[in-house]
């Protein structure tokens, strides 16, 4: 199972451009 | 009555509500004196929408509906959620493709042109990959049809279209759009549309792939 | 007739898909001669299904649906979908919360204590920052209520459950629930359905959180 989910596309950066998206909106 | 949007100006989620309302004719306002930054901090907005995020929808009657896609088909009619079960599910399969295979790449891509993020180029070579995998995908899918589900627009359409807004608005440029005919064709039958325009205004496609400016 | 479901065992988002139909009483095999890294790479399964992911699923009138919140949809029913448009938007917000506030989280802390990726500290501890926020916002809503959205189970719960499933198994410890019992109580109910058990078998709550091993 370890092996397939390894090819699962997560976006582990979604929190970063979640941040600056909110950051960038907030200030404008 | 009344049924208020809490967002900031220019957000393509909130444009995926506004056009499917323009379609549906439900009425919905945003409200002008929400204050991104402020207004979803105050405990009586956190109240009602714990996360503190926009878009949030308040309904007529009081039912308070967080994340886009699910405030799109509160406001939406049958013909935007699908005649049938399945109908309906394909149109939340192109909802989640626009969410999982379009979003990410593109603000992985267009945020640093729009000066919104760090520019960082292994992350936006993998991007342009993505984007050039979804427009295949929709590419094909669009070969022997004129919208994504069925005969007639619905929030497949509507979510597929407000998500690609960045990318060709600033870096699809004729040269990397070129393979992708059918998509492009669909995408300008969109924006073209009255409903479309009403919320997006004039769209122009890119003529020059907009380049982060360290 | 039959249905064919495509995935590899032990695939939370498959179970989505196992336990909607559990609920529906829909008739969904999964295909014991899918071979993941080869069938999902030949031609025949590409010409179905253009991106190549799983799940996937082919309906017994050969209609191919991608993308495993859409198949939940398909193999449910009414009571699942919800009753009225507004339930069925509430349903389509607990799916996106789990894809979209649950699922990146999720992945990012228990990947690496399986082994699956390198461990990275800075996000380890960012993602549970973020999985406190998205339990403390099931936590709020289920104070006063049984399941998601409505008086009976729906693809709501059904969809956030499976999508929890990681993270109570290897490291939602005692001493990291505990703030949230109303969450707790409502996965404990889930994962002891007969329809939920069918599936993903007995699930043991973590004693210990799995910490990454170098």
């Amino acid at each position: 199972m370890a092996l397939e989910l390894a090819h699962e596309t997560i976006w582990f950066d979604k929190w970063r451009v979640d941040d600056a998206e909110r950051q960038f909106y907030e200030n404008k | 009555s009344p049924q208020t949007l809490y967002t900031y100006p220019e957000n393509f989620r909130a444009f995926k509500v506004l056009v499917a309302a323009q379609y549906s004719g439900a009425k919905v306002t945003t409200d002008p004196a929400f204050v991104f930054g402020d207004t979803n901090k105050t405990p009586a907005f956190l109240n009602k929408f714990p996360l503190g995020k926009v878009p949030a929808f308040e309904s007529s009657d009081g039912r308070c509906i967080f994340e886009s896609n699910a405030i799109c088909w509160a406001v939406a009619n049958d013909e935007l959620r699908g005649a049938s079960p399945m109908d309906q599910a394909q149109v939340v399969a192109w909802m989640s493709f626009a969410d999982n295979e379009i979003l990410p790449a593109s603000c992985t891509w267009v945020f640093p042109c729009m000066g919104i993020m760090s520019f960082n180029k292994g992350n936006t070579e993998r991007a342009k990959e993505d984007v050039r995998k979804a427009l295949q995908c929709l590419n094909t899918h669009l070969l022997t049809r004129t919208f994504l589900v069925g005969e007639r627009i619905t929030l497949a359409d509507v979510s597929v279209c407000c998500t690609l807004l960045h990318l060709y608005q600033y870096v699809l440029d004729a040269g990397f759009r070129k393979p992708f005919q059918n998509a492009n064709r669909w995408f300008t039958t969109m924006i073209n549309q009255p409903q479309v325009k009403a919320v997006i205004g004039d769209l122009k496609m890119c003529d020059k792939m907009a380049q982060f400016d360290p």
